[in-house]
C-alpha cells in the first residue's frame, strides 16, 4: 500500500459518491450515460468474482463490496427509478457500447495473467474498464450544458487511474512489480480523458461553463 | 509465469 494506491481508490470512490449525490438531491441523472454505467458493473462484477474465492482483506473487500453496491444502485435509479429514469438522456446516449465488449472478451482470452476462469474475466474487466467512459464522454459533447456535479464525476474517474499510474511507477521501483495488463489498459484509459481534462481545467481557470467541442 | 501477480489492487 502507498499513498498514492490510498488516494486514487479514495478518488475513485469520491467520484462515485459525487454521483449518487448528484441523482438523489437533484433526482436527475441529465448527463449521464447509463451505457457506461451498465459497462461499469459489468466490471466491477467480472473483476470482483474473487471476493469469495480469496482471502478477504480489510481494505480490498470493503472497497469491492461498495463499487459493486454503489454501481448496481446507480444503474438501478437510472433504469427503474420513476422520477430519475424521466431524465435520462436516452435519444443522446447513443454509443455503441456492446461493441466494446466483444473486443474486450476476446483480447482477454488471448491475453491474460493466466488462462483461468477468473484471470480472463479479470483480464477482461480491465480492458473493458478502459474504454468504459467511452459513452459517457461521447454524451457529454453532445450535452449543451454540463452541470458541475458530472464535470467532477467524470474528472475524479480520470483522476483515479492516473494516480494508479503513479503507484504502478512507485511499485516498480519500491518493490519491482511489474504488471503489464493493467499498465498498458491504465494508460489507455487516463490517455482518453485527455481532451477532457484539458477543457475541464481550462474552464476551471477560466471560471466558466465546462463546454466540450 | 512472471504475468502472473496475485490480485491486490482494486
Amino acid at each position: 500500500m502507498n499513498a498514492f494506491r490510498l488516494l486514487a481508490d479514495l478518488t475513485h470512490l469520491l467520484s462515485i459518491i459525487i454521483l449518487l449525490v448528484k441523482i438523489r438531491t437533484t433526482k436527475s441523472c441529465a448527463g449521464i450515460s447509463l451505457k457506461t454505467q451498465d459497462l461499469y458493473v459489468l466490471v466491477f462484477i467480472s473483476r470482483y468474482l474473487d471476493l469469495f474465492t480469496r482471502p478477504l482483506s480489510l481494505y480490498n473487500t470493503p472497497f469491492k463490496l461498495v463499487f459493486l453496491a454503489t454501481s448496481i444502485t446507480i444503474v438501478y435509479y437510472m433504469r427503474y427509478h420513476k422520477v430519475v429514469k424521466q431524465t435520462y438522456n436516452k435519444d443522446s446516449d447513443t454509443f455503441k457500447h456492446y461493441f466494446l465488449i466483444l473486443p474486450c472478451a476476446v483480447l482477454a482470452f488471448f491475453i491474460n495473467p493466466k488462462f483461468t476462469f477468473i484471470e480472463v474475466l479479470w483480464s477482461f474487466s480491465i480492458y473493458l474498464e478502459a474504454v468504459a467512459i467511452l459513452p459517457q464522454l461521447v454524451l457529454l459533447q453532445s450535452s449543451s450544458n454540463i452541470d458541475n456535479l458530472t464535470g467532477n464525476y467524470v474528472f475524479m474517474l480520470g483522476a483515479y487511474r492516473a494516480l494508479y499510474l503513479l503507484n504502478w511507477i512507485y511499485r516498480f521501483f519500491a518493490e519491482d512489480v511489474v504488471r503489464w495488463i493493467p499498465w498498458i489498459a491504465g494508460l489507455v484509459q487516463t490517455a482518453l480523458y485527455a481532451d477532457f481534462f484539458y477543457y475541464y481545467i481550462k474552464s476551471w481557470r477560466n471560471n466558466e461553463r465546462l463546454k466540450l467541442p | 509465469e512472471c504475468l502472473y501477480q496475485p490480485k491486490d489492487e482494486l
